[in-house]
């Protein structure tokens, strides 16, 4: 957050774009997470206006933590805690504290990058040093600790959920998940249906189990699903090998150099004395082998800076941690406890075929600091969940991305950067990764846009920070995909990468309601009992002479799927599938036209009226798609856009298309 | 043995609480004791605002009987979440 502000351009001129004050500070962003560390100075309330009296938030005492820890910028913290003792025994009150008291590091990370005040002078170790800011940094923070040591349980989070709504939150923020469930056994769906009705707009975490397809979690309509991108900022570092090659990866190591002189490099496989050697486990390295040498490892299984610990404890110098396929050439950065540096899988590859080849291998690691203008930027992370959406199918998940690798936001003054037990460095900022921490990029940024549109629903603030997100640089070519270095497609990044300063101003919206999502469960053909379980009302029905379709959700993105007819994989004819969509006009009087853009052989889109004019605020004008397909191997997929645009305003759809 | 008891997610249709009860906890409390002999049973918390219902600590049995009693709408298992 030294960076992303200025990356998403709300730094410098891009602020005026939003209110400073008045309507900004009246959003509450409710942050559900591990708690706070409310001594950060991302939390000095100096400069806002005292706490709206409509707040009915708390600030409760526990250990280690007063109630006058609350100011005007965190104006609430609880924690909710009866689930997980109920499950789990009575909490080691030496290890975590019973109060919102942030363990972790996580709660704090996450609250002060959706709405952290301004501070100058941050960095971690010197890395990323500037200004750290929340996206909404007028915006208030209230905290809901529902995560322990141990997770986090429904039981917990629904109470979280139950007081931050009844708090007042204009926003909620959820970096957690489980695995994708039907949404009547969900909790967060269930939360997030009842938060939606009350006018609370709910951002989730996508999950971080990319780059494998149908892997999201938090995939309900009504939630705003959040994946993670890069920024144009690196840190890199140089491996420098003995037969004259470099390769450059990166790291956030800032304790003693490696001396000048290369130093032997062994592979962890051939230092090891287990089978799974090369993932340099704990206890699996042979200090004899690996003292005073570097040695290299590959990621995956256990944590990335768990690794370097391990190393250092066999007595190794420095470390060389090796993506693997699985994370492509995806540079996620960490403040390890030795001298090390994170490789792609291609440099990973060259080097450990180097220590094979050599009969003395060498090689010696160079940390380069902070570099900002990297491109190309955004790339989607390797890590970030990928769709198809396994709930339904025909919703286009994730939503949105948003930067979520190498942040620095406000840390804990309980654990170190690694959250080692073993690392003993207290830090006031810490750069993490994952989609975590692009959620409340995403919840500060609807924070911001709620204060600019106080009128505008959870729905019309989604569509529109998808409908103005970008799916291709500024030259013009593709969004590209850290896993395989090619061109990511909406299954990655949904609508695109996040732009705030053209989401102010988005011409158009695709509203949604209580009753849209309703109708939306029963085309899913939910029972009554279980829309009532969503919805938690029986008043709600479904008609039973009414044809309800899921595609007809005025959802501002289109996920057309082609389903088998012959079950052997081959569909027989033309199929056409119908989506009709509504807009609402929020800017001023314009006619807009379509246009589609598509990769998808065999497919034929027909948009009928192909022009909408609007004279006024408020006005509603729907469209209709027919998609019409040729018959295609079970599998296939493919993807397009739909934009309407007045000349000032492009209101964008992305589409993808499934046969399955 | 003692029979293991799990959180279950307990939701009630607000609207079908009996005349008898003067309000919601009191009504969810009762559910609860009428499942549960000896009132062994716990309440976790009763929710009101995104949820009408309540967790509890059940055994199978009792989540069982609970689910089918007039007003319950469903009964479901605590679920795990992790941060991401």
């Amino acid at each position: 957050t030294t960076r992303t502000p200025e990356f998403l351009g709300i730094a410098g001129s891009g602020q005026g774009l939003f209110p400073q004050s008045g309507t900004a500070g009246d959003v509450v962003v409710g942050v559900l997470d591990t708690g706070v560390w409310p001594e950060s100075k991302s939390y000095d309330d100096t400069g806002l206006a005292e706490v709206p009296s409509w707040w009915k938030g708390e600030c409760m005492a526990g250990t280690a933590f007063n109630s006058s820890a609350c100011n005007r910028k965190l104006v609430g913290a609880r924690f909710f805690n009866k689930g997980y003792e109920a499950a789990m025994g009575r909490m080691d009150t030496d290890r975590e504290s019973r109060s919102p008291r942030d363990d972790d590091g996580h709660g704090t990370h996450t609250s002060s990058t959706a709405a952290g005040a301004a501070v100058s002078d941050a960095s971690l170790f010197g890395f990323a040093s500037g200004t750290a800011r929340g996206m909404a940094p007028k915006a208030r923070v209230a905290v809901y600790k529902v995560c322990w040591l141990g997770g986090c349980l429904s039981s917990d989070i629904l109470a979280g959920m139950d007081a931050a709504v009844s708090d007042g939150c204009g926003v909620l923020s959820l970096s957690l998940g489980g695995g994708a469930a039907d949404y009547a056994r969900d909790s967060v769906a269930i939360g997030a249906f009842a938060a939606m009705e009350q006018n609370v707009l709910v951002s989730c975490s996508a999950g971080n189990t990319g780059p494998g397809s149908s892997t999201l979690s938090n995939v309900a309509p009504w939630i705003t699903t959040v994946g993670a991108g890069t920024l144009d900022r690196d840190f890199p570092a140089y491996v420098a090998l003995g037969n004259g090659k470099n390769y450059t990866g990166v790291s956030l190591y800032a304790g003693k150099a490696l001396p000048n002189t290369p130093l032997p490099i062994v592979y962890a496989a051939n230092v090891s004395n287990s089978t799974a050697g090369n993932l340099c486990m704990p206890g699996t390295l042979t200090p004899e082998k690996v003292a005073g040498k570097i040695v290299v490892c590959d990621r995956g299984v256990s944590a990335r800076v768990q690794k370097g610990f391990v190393v250092r404890d066999a007595l190794g110098a420095g470390m060389v941690l090796a993506n693997t396929a699985a994370n492509g050439q995806e540079l996620v950065a960490d403040a390890h406890l030795l001298p090390a540096a994170g490789v792609g899988d291609r440099e990973g590859t060259a080097i450990k075929s180097y220590v094979a080849s050599d009969p003395n291998p060498t090689a010696t690691i160079v940390i380069a600091g902070t570099h900002v203008d990297v491109h190309p930027s955004p790339v989607v992370a390797a890590f970030s969940s990928r769709g198809p959406n396994m709930v339904t199918p025909e919703i286009l998940k994730p939503d949105i991305i948003a930067p979520g690798v190498n942040i620095l936001a406000a840390w804990t003054g309980k654990a170190g950067p690694t959250g080692l037990v073993a690392d003993t460095r207290r830090v006031g900022f810490n750069i993490i990764s994952g989609t975590s921490m692009s959620c409340p990029h995403v919840s500060g940024l609807a924070a911001l846009l709620r204060s600019a549109h106080p009128e505008w629903s959870p729905a019309a603030l989604r569509s529109a920070l998808m409908t103005t997100a970008y799916a291709a640089y500024s030259g013009g070519s593709p969004l590209l995909d850290a896993a395989t270095g090619a061109t990511a497609t909406p299954f990655d990044y949904g609508a695109g990468h996040v732009d705030p300063a053209r989401a102010v101003d988005p011409g158009l919206v695709y509203d949604l309601g209580t009753r849209d999502y309703v109708d939306f469960l029963c085309a899913l053909k939910y029972s009554s009992t279980m829309i009532a379980a969503v919805a938690r009302s029986r008043e709600y029905a479904c008609d039973e002479k009414k044809t309800y379709s899921v595609g007809n959700l005025n959802y501002p993105s289109f996920s057309v799927v082609y389903y088998t007819a012959n079950g052997d994989g081959s569909n027989s004819a033309a199929t056409t599938v119908t989506h009709t969509r509504t807009l609402t006009n929020v800017g001023g009087p314009g006619k807009y036209k379509v246009s589609t853009a598509f990769a998808a052989k065999g497919v034929a889109m027909d948009v009928e009226p192909a022009e909408l004019e609007f004279t006024s605020v408020g006005e509603k004008k729907s469209y209709t798609v027919r998609f019409t397909s040729k018959s295609q191997p079970s599998g296939t997929t493919g993807f397009g856009r739909l934009v309407w645009s007045d000349g000032k305003h492009n209101v964008a759809s992305p589409i993808a298309f499934t046969w399955t | 043995a003692v029979e293991q008891r799990a959180t279950y997610i307990v939701h009630m249709a607000k609207s079908a609480m009996p005349a008898e009860y003067a309000d919601h906890g009191e009504w969810y409390g009762a559910s609860l004791r009428s499942v549960s002999a000896g009132s062994a049973a716990k309440m976790l918390y009763a929710y009101d605002t995104v949820l009408h219902g309540f967790s509890a600590r059940l055994t199978a049995q009792e989540a069982s009987d609970m689910a089918c009693m007039e007003g319950v709408l469903a009964v479901n298992p605590e679920a795990r979440y992790e941060l991401h």
